[in-house]
């Protein structure tokens, strides 16, 4: 991850996929 | 809801123990800072585990984590 899409927002309900697809 | 504990993180693989923590932290963001939620919960799920699992259960340490999360988010 470069940190442009940092950080990744976490959402109740939806699977957190963290920094991964950064 | 009962309080999350390491033997109930640790019965389900990597990623979905933290959305698991994901759910528990975010309501208690959203209480104080409704429009960062998403992120402060972001920021701090990157913590490790034992020590979110610490801060879920103490209020004090939680509100110093957000704070500098803030810190980050505003600089």
């Amino acid at each position: 991850g470069s940190g442009i899409n940092w950080p990744p927002e976490f959402h109740p309900g939806v699977p957190w996929k963290g920094l991964q697809n950064i | 809801q009962e309080p999350l504990t390491v033997s109930m993180l640790a019965a389900a693989p990597p990623h979905k123990q933290k959305q698991m923590i994901g759910e528990r932290l975010y309501p208690l963001i959203y209480n104080v800072h409704t429009q960062l939620a998403g992120k402060i919960t972001g920021m701090l799920l990157e913590i490790d585990n034992s020590e979110l699992l610490f801060m879920l259960e103490s209020p004090e340490s939680l509100n110093a984590k957000v704070a500098e999360a803030l810190a980050v988010l505003h600089a």
